[in-house]
């Protein structure tokens, strides 16, 4: 998402810092 | 390291591996991947708890300006009655001098 | 996933893994292996982003705050002199009467 402020990009980037939180990796 | 289907580095070595270097080819990546993992989940975690600072800050900043411009009207204002009970008091000055 | 020193999750699949599937594994892991720390680069680096906004608000906040204590000292100022005044005038107003 483009970084500048705004609620929008934050929300977006929100976002994507949970997706990291909920996505597994890893296992086999 | 380039991203193609072939995700591994040196593929013709893999073909030729030995099942024992690619037992410890899997552990040493199951590490790195934990590592990396934990890393990055760290990172995730510190994005969102300064993007949540930031956006407490903002509310802040967004109550201080209204505060702001609240007592900036309130002065205009009170310059402004200050200016007319000066030229009211000048006024007045003058009539009882003639 | 807790990480010792036997990192891999299944250490008895591995030890009767068939060659093709260590490869196939170790060809995943590198792939995942990739994926996270490219999605560990990005997530450092918007939190990198979101910090710099931050203090650049913080900032803000600090020398808006510094103009509001200005002008409200100046309307502190304004309404002791306005009170000033008019005991002024209403003494003045007494005198001339008596």
């Amino acid at each position: 998402p483009n970084l500048k402020a705004g609620a929008a990009n934050e929300g977006v980037l929100a976002n994507f810092f949970n997706s990291l939180l909920s996505k597994k990796t890893g296992a086999p | 390291m380039s991203m193609g289907d072939q995700c591994y580095p040196d593929a013709a070595l893999l073909r030729e591996a030995a099942p024992e270097w690619m037992r410890a080819e899997i552990e040493r990546l199951s590490r790195e991947l934990s590592e990396t993992t934990n890393e990055k989940i760290q990172a995730a975690e510190y994005g969102l708890v300064v993007l949540e600072e930031k956006q407490q800050l903002k509310q802040q900043y967004d109550d201080l300006e209204i505060d702001y411009e609240a007592v900036r009207q309130e002065l205009d204002q009170l310059k402004e009655a200050f200016g007319q009970a000066y030229s009211n008091h000048r006024k007045v000055a003058a009539d009882g001098e003639s």
